[in-house]
């Protein structure tokens, strides 16, 4: 709140929710135009889900969805959104592949899917990774959201043991923080991709996650996952390996991608950013600029051939 | 609030099937309090674990005495967040 505006932001440091809150704000007054604030749905303690709506005009365009957050203790993905919002609108005007995008196209960016959580990594427990929802006979406390989505949900990958981590929680779509997800998509019906930012492994996947079933457009996604790379690592050389979700890393039931894909949304990919090993959840501050930077290279070429093979 | 000092962070790489399952019992195992940062995915895929200070010795006895070979990658936690936190600070008084 001690910001003036979206310029004097210190993007290059990690924020409180409060301040993410107060950026959002700031970034909709100063763009209203551009910019408008969606509140899809509160978290199960009651705080705002927020989703930016970036749209040059029209009527249920076509539209590309973002998310950060989904693991509350992966900071360099809700400090990367900052810095993507920031980043649409400066680009927006002056940046011609952008620029054509959003001429055509709304994105839809969510910085902060567990907004509990990232409140409980900043006050309680920095290493926090899911929500904040007691759990009915456990003493242990949340579930993974990553693992709510119906998609083979509570199968091979997840777990049924509130204290697990990877907690599936009682029924596909049983947190508010999924649901509201998957119904703004599914009352929007022209969402076309569908991209979820986590941290860390430097990884860039696509269905499937639950079956080593290929995806019915495995090839497509694989190509363009190597050119998001590619791009990806044409700035600072950060190597990224990609494949399917179940390939590439390793059996997981119930994510959202998997869940997007199965909706219709061809281009669901979720992303790791940095590192592979050394800081882990704890990435200095100092590599927020440039992981955000690299990750938006590899979000550019998946959002414009989302714009240049319309389906 | 929640600290961690003298917590490590472990990285482990499973050779060969055995060294895997054993990893996976790893994850199984509540008396020990791990934290999995990277879960246990394949042979040669590196497992991260967050390991509390009153149980990093039996754990790491417990690696040595399967032959699964282990590095510390951090070394105390607690003084990476200790970092992250004064580096907040300086930023919100900048």
């Amino acid at each position: 709140s001690q910001h003036r505006n979206t310029d004097s932001f210190d993007y290059s440091s990690y924020h409180t929710l409060s301040e993410i809150y107060s950026f959002q704000d700031m970034l909709v007054a100063e763009n209203p135009n551009l910019v408008s604030k969606i509140v899809i749905g509160q978290s199960y303690e009651g705080r705002p889900l927020n989703v930016l709506k970036f749209s040059t005009g029209g009527t249920n365009r076509p539209a590309i969805w973002i998310d950060n957050g989904i693991h509350s203790r992966e900071w360099i993905t809700q400090a990367s959104g900052i810095w993507f919002a920031k980043k649409i609108v400066t680009d927006y005007g002056t940046d011609p592949t952008l620029t054509a995008i959003l001429d055509n196209m709304d994105i839809f960016l969510e910085m902060v899917i567990n907004p509990d959580g990232f409140y409980y990594t900043h006050t309680t427990n920095r290493l926090w990774r899911k929500t904040r929802k007691p759990n009915p006979g456990s003493s242990c406390i949340g579930v993974d959201l990553n693992r709510n989505w119906d998609a083979d949900f509570g199968g091979p990958g997840a777990s049924s043991y509130p204290c697990s981590i990877t907690y599936s929680g009682p029924s596909a779509h049983s947190e508010s923080e999924v649901k509201s997800i998957v119904d703004f998509v599914k009352s929007h019906g022209n969402i076309k991709a569908f991209l979820s930012v986590h941290s860390y492994s430097q990884l860039l996947l696509y269905p499937y996650g639950y079956t080593m079933t290929p995806a019915e457009d495995q090839a497509e996604l694989d190509s363009l996952a190597l050119k998001a790379v590619t791009d990806l690592a044409s700035l600072y050389g950060t190597t990224y390996t990609y494949g399917s979700f179940f390939d590439a890393l390793y059996q997981g039931s119930g994510t959202s991608i998997d869940w997007a894909y199965n909706q219709g949304i061809k281009y669901a990919y979720t992303l790791e950013q940095r590192d592979t090993g050394t800081y882990g959840f704890l990435l200095p501050a100092n590599q927020i600029i440039p992981t955000a930077t690299e990750t938006w290279l590899a979000l550019m070429a998946i959002m414009d051939h989302t714009y240049q093979n319309p389906y | 609030k929640k600290t961690f000092e003298g917590h490590q962070v472990l990285r482990i790489i499973p050779k060969d099937d055995a060294q895997l399952s054993l990893m996976k019992n790893l994850e199984d195992m509540n008396e020990f309090e791990l934290d999995f940062w990277r879960g246990v995915t394949g042979v040669s895929m590196p497992v991260d674990v967050r390991v509390p200070i009153h149980n990093l010795e039996s754990v790491k006895m417990y690696l040595e005495a399967q032959n699964t070979e282990y590095s510390v990658m951090i070394k105390d936690l607690q003084v990476l967040l200790d970092r992250e936190q004064e580096e907040m600070k300086s930023a919100a008084r900048a």
